[in-house]
């Protein structure tokens, strides 16, 4: 089955 | 002092409306250079990102950098009160409580004042970092939206291939198994156009469910951008004349 990943890995704080 | 006069209210009406379902609460960033906001779904999945300039108003005026808690389902609920030729009016003072909107028709000497409460929303300050997308797909936004919806009825999730050739959008489920594929179409109207600029190809797979809702987005821009790079978020893009740009960024999922 396929998991749906999320925004936290590619949305943070830079 | 923030006032910005959008002669066109029925763009921002249509911004709010593409962007309800999918945020809540939300900080506003004013700055001297526009508008701009950023924030996830409650699920971590998806991502807004609006930028509006203030080149876009018939009057900007921002004297300091401002942040404007709203509750995007209240501002909803305010912008049913403007008609869709309404010229919209919003006002905030330093340390503002409310944000004042109005809207204005100079036809027929209607004017709707409203101040929204605005609220405090502390979140951490996340930034999008700049990415290089190998496939990007610009296709007429109508298209997509109805490939996205009929594709919806045969399976919860899409796999998109890029190539240099075509772009192809697969589904299965237990109705069966297809694709629709579309190739370079640089017909001469220009808004029935399918441009693929493919570098690198992808594969990804995404729940159609999201892609849906930011579709709705699809009445400010007759083309849908679609950036794509392999492990990273696909980004479904609307660029809006002379004012701005909506973006939305989808997680891909991961077959384990």
């Amino acid at each position: 089955s396929k998991y749906q990943s999320t925004m936290d890995a590619f949305y943070k704080a830079i | 002092m923030f006032e910005a006069k959008l002669t066109e209210g029925l763009i921002l009406k249509k911004i709010v409306e593409s962007i309800k379902d999918i945020v809540t609460d939300v900080n506003i960033d004013i700055s001297p250079s526009g508008i701009s906001l950023q924030a996830m779904d409650s699920s971590h999945v998806a991502l807004v990102s609006l930028n509006l300039s203030m080149d876009g108003f018939e009057h900007y005026r921002a004297d300091t950098n401002m942040v404007l808690g709203v509750s995007i389902a209240n501002l909803a609920k305010v912008m049913k009160l403007a008609d869709n030729n309404d010229q919209i009016t919003l006002q905030a003072d330093q340390e503002a409580t409310h944000l004042k909107i109005i809207f204005e028709n100079p036809k027929t000497e209607r004017t709707t004042e409203f101040n929204l409460n605005l609220i405090t929303i502390d979140s951490e300050h996340l930034a999008i970092p700049e990415t290089e997308y190998s496939s990007v797909v610009t296709i007429n936004s109508g298209e997509f939206s109805k490939i996205c919806k009929e594709l919806f009825s045969l399976s919860e999730t899409v796999q998109i291939t890029t190539n240099t050739d075509y772009v192809q959008f697969s589904v299965e489920g237990e109705v069966g198994s297809g694709q629709v594929r579309l190739g370079h179409n640089d017909s001469e109207k220009k808004e029935d156009q399918t441009i693929l600029e493919v570098s690198e190809s992808v594969q990804q797979q995404f729940a159609i469910r999201y892609l849906n809702m930011f579709n709705k987005a699809s009445t400010l821009s007759s083309f849908t951008r679609l950036c794509l790079h392999q492990e990273q978020p696909l980004v479904v893009e609307f660029k809006i004349d002379n004012l701005g740009v909506l973006k939305y960024f989808l997680a891909p999922k991961i077959s384990d």
